[in-house]
């Protein structure tokens, strides 16, 4: 039975990015965040790869919540300036209007704290992963759910990845390979292992089944 | 920013976007 490509066809992204928002807002654990990594394969070394496919950010309560003692992780003043600075640059290279803005409001968002989750989330959509590494890769190459809860173990992975989110305040990150890709979620939340979040991440993403 | 592809300029926009809304609600 065919799979349509995930990227192509009807699967384009603003079906991806329903799905995702989908899955995240009617969860009843909280995740900070969803992304899908596509399946590809490298033109010139037939590597494959696992890229950024698209990605929904619900944020978490680094927020909202009254503020805690600052983890020894949370970002300095010059990390959050690196960050605004950053920040403003995307909305320049989105909006094309040089220093991001169409209005107060725009600077006024960008001069916000951009929290660890956040960054987290933006410094993902610059990553891949090659021929299984990393938590995406390792899940799809060995077509099982990975699911690490607690910042200890994340801190303690192998994987980069694992211990760029521990040390981005995440908790719990899960990835759960289909068959053209990954689905990863990420929450600032200590989450256990939920069938129910496998099932319904395969009949939203599996279209053929 | 350079390292941002074409293909993540969506992801990117939306992302701005839901975080000035967030930012705006707050």
């Amino acid at each position: 039975e065919a799979q349509p490509s995930m990227m192509g066809g009807f699967f384009n992204q603003d079906t991806l990015q329903h799905r995702l928002q989908t899955l995240i807002e009617g969860a009843k654990e909280s995740w900070t965040y969803a992304i899908f990594w596509n399946t590809s394969v490298d033109d010139v070394s037939g590597a494959s790869l696992l890229g950024w496919g698209d990605g929904y950010y619900k944020g978490g309560d680094d927020k909202l919540s009254p503020p805690l003692p600052r983890r020894k992780t949370q970002s300095s003043a010059a990390e959050q300036a690196h960050r605004r600075k950053v920040l403003r640059e995307l909305n320049s290279l989105i909006s094309g209007v040089p220093n991001g803005g169409d209005g107060e409001d725009v600077v006024d968002a960008v001069d916000e704290e951009v929290t660890d989750t956040e960054w987290f989330f933006l410094v993902s959509m610059t990553q891949s992963f090659v021929n299984g590494s990393g938590l995406p890769g390792q899940a799809f190459f060995s077509s099982a759910p990975l699911w690490v809860a607690g910042g200890d173990r994340l801190a303690s992975s192998s994987c980069e990845r694992a211990r760029q989110a521990q040390v981005f305040g995440l908790q719990t990150v899960v990835c759960i390979p289909l068959a053209n890709g990954v689905v990863e979620l990420g929450s600032t939340d200590m989450i256990f292992q939920s069938a129910d979040l496998m099932n319904k991440v395969r009949i939203l993403f599996n279209f053929s089944r | 920013p350079a390292a941002v592809p074409q293909a993540r300029k969506a992801s990117l926009a939306r992302f701005l976007e839901k975080r000035k809304e967030r930012i705006t609600n707050a």
